[in-house]
């Protein structure tokens, strides 16, 4: 009964709502810190972020990401997230199943701090994304990092953790798309009730699509 | 209207950052 109630009221919707509001806002403090970022056109700052936020998010949130029991937790265990924390959020397992498998991977690769950020650097900068203007600009910059990493590895990643650990992490900003777009589809289910949507932020609802306005 | 949009993200990315 409680399990259906929460579900039907979301009852986890305010809190994570705030939490991934929160993240953006640190999401986009730690782009204006990327080298060359500041310097592209304020349009392709902003499709960069809006197409990027939740993958860098799903990266960082990998931190506290724990394999002892499937869940992130932030400091004590009053502030551990299960699945059903997210479930409750109005996410299904479409989504929750495949983000803690490659929240498992990511945490088996047991990257460096310095390969973590670079990664997430990287995804924010991808030329790719719907509505780039000055896609070689972009590139440039990523390629940059790219070549940052892969010499990072080289010189400061020893033994065997680091066989083709650069293709897998490429590999991991593969499974972040299929995420994103999974994560933008059940967005917009929850985003088209009023009464889910009215428990966003703004700024998620400007980052995410606001479809009511 | 396109200068309304984005408008949270515009002053976030162009306020300074203590």
């Amino acid at each position: 009964a409680s399990m259906n109630i929460g579900f039907s009221q979301l009852s986890m919707l305010p809190h994570l709502a705030d939490l991934v509001s929160y993240s953006i806002q640190k999401v986009i403090g730690f782009a204006k810190m990327i080298p060359g970022f500041r310097d592209l056109a304020a349009d392709d700052q902003i499709v960069l972020l809006k197409s990027s936020a939740i993958e860098v998010i799903m990266l960082r949130s990998n931190q506290s990401f724990t394999l002892e029991d499937m869940t992130w937790t932030c400091g004590s265990d009053d502030f551990k997230y299960r699945i059903s924390d997210v479930t409750q959020a109005g996410h299904n397992m479409d989504l929750l199943e495949p983000l803690v498998k490659f929240q498992v991977g990511l945490k088996k690769l047991n990257l460096h701090e310095e390969e973590h950020v670079l990664l997430m650097a990287i995804c924010i900068l991808s030329p790719d994304r719907p509505g780039v203007q000055d896609t070689a600009l972009v590139e440039s910059l990523q390629d940059r990092l790219s070549e940052i990493l892969q010499s990072y590895i080289r010189c400061r990643h020893p033994g065997p953790g680091s066989r083709l650990l650069y293709a897998k992490m490429i590999q991991k900003l593969t499974d972040l798309r299929s995420l994103n777009e999974e994560h933008s589809r059940q967005y917009r289910c929850l985003s088209f009730q009023p009464q889910h949507s009215m428990q966003l932020t703004p700024l998620v609802l400007e980052v995410f699509g606001n479809e009511i306005s | 209207k396109k200068k309304e949009n984005n408008a949270l993200l515009r002053y976030l990315l162009d306020k300074d950052d203590v």
